[in-house]
This record gives structure tokens, sequence and C-alpha cells, in this order.
């Protein structure tokens, strides 16, 4: 464990948390994407398989339980609790796209052949996309809230750190790991326009709203 | 490597 990892699933548990809290506090999920929330919901069930299977420390059984727990509670309020307040037309992404071919990716390029590492491998290349039903519609709308952002920005500046991490750990462990890297740098890649706007707009006080 | 194999991140 090195500062980059440890920041960065902190990083990603504040995101996870904010968007409760968001959801929560205002009693609605306007302008979240619920088929992202399912995506994360389901990345995290099939990555966490190995609870059952392997013991790797106590933080790393309670982070996975938080994670795969606040990702269901989150589901929960969008599509039960708030389900008034969800905003299913602007939410069109098509997720068939993304889940198919990532399960087709997963049988084809993997570390082993075995249901549990192809259950990994799946979750590692949809978390790198999964991102994209938010996004789309961010860009369909034209705006996000500002406490939507801040979520977003936690949750690009995870995979970030993670990258950092793998260069940390390829130095002074000799760990490689292709599939993680490959996919991470796509997952940070996909984030960056969005940094740019959060940098230039949300943390000069503005609201994040694209042009017309 | 089989170290990849048991998953320690997250």
């Amino acid at each position: 464990m090195n500062i980059f990892r440890l920041t960065g699933d902190l990083s990603h548990l504040a995101a996870i948390i904010i968007l409760l809290l968001k959801i929560w506090k205002t009693r609605s999920c306007a302008g979240i994407s619920g088929k992202s929330q399912l995506l994360f919901a389901l990345v995290f069930t099939t990555r966490y398989l190995d609870l059952f299977t392997s013991f790797i420390s106590l933080y790393n059984t309670s982070m996975k339980l938080i994670y795969v727990a606040c990702s269901y509670a989150t589901v929960y309020l969008i599509y039960m609790k708030f389900k008034a307040t969800y905003d299913g037309n602007h939410d069109t992404f098509r997720v068939e796209f993304l889940v198919v071919p990532v399960g087709g990716l997963s049988f084809l390029v993997n570390h082993d052949f075995s249901p549990l590492e192809i259950l990994w491998t799946f979750s590692i290349y949809l978390e790198s996309v999964a991102i994209l039903p938010q996004l789309f519609m961010i860009s369909k709308t034209g705006e996000a809230e500002t406490i939507t952002t801040h979520y977003l920005f936690f949750l690009g500046l995870y995979r970030a750190l993670y990258l950092i991490n793998w260069i940390w750990r390829y130095y002074f462990e000799g760990f490689f790991d292709l599939i993680a890297v490959v996919a991470g740098v796509v997952q940070t890649i996909l984030y960056c326009d969005f940094f740019y706007l959060y940098v230039t707009k949300v943390l000069k006080g503005k609201k994040l709203s694209l042009p017309a | 490597s089989q170290k990849v194999f048991k998953h320690d991140e997250l």
C-alpha cells in the first residue's frame, strides 16, 4: 500500500459518498445517470466475488463491502425511492453497446480462462467505460449541477491516482497488471475533457454548462 | 507471473 493507492481509494470513496449524500439531501437524483450507476453496481458485484474465495486484509474486505453496499444504495435511491425525480428521458445511452463488447473482450483477453477471472476482467473493462452514460447525459442536457461535477472529479481522480500507484508498484514491487493498466489509462482519458472543464469553470465558481 | 491472479487492489 502506497500513498497514491490509498488516496485513490479514498477519492473513490469520496465520490461514492458525495453522490449518495447529494441524492439523499436534495431528495432528488435529477441529472444523475441511473444507467451509469447500474453499471457501477455490476462492476463491483462481478469484481468482488473474491470476497468469498480469498482474504487480502481487513482494509480490503471492508472497502469492498462499503463500495458494494453504497452502489446498491445509490441504485435503490434512483430507481425506487426517488424514481419520480429520475431524468430517464435524458438517460438514453444504449448500455448494451458497452456491456456486450466488454463481455466479449473479457472472454478473449484475460489472465486466466476461469469464471472468476473472466468476471474480474469484465469488471475492469466495464468500469473503464461505465461513466459514459453519465457523460452522455451531461452533453445532452448541456449542464451539470456543481455537486455532480465534484462527484465526477473524485471519480476521475481515483483512477488517475491508481495510474501513479501502478508506476510506483512497477518500480518498487515489480508488480505489473497489463489489463488493469490499459483499462485504467482508457478510463482516465475519458475524464480528461471533464477535468479541463472542472478546473476552468467549476473551480472558478461557475456552473458547468456546455456551449449549445 | 501468477501474482496478478490474486487481485489485491480495489
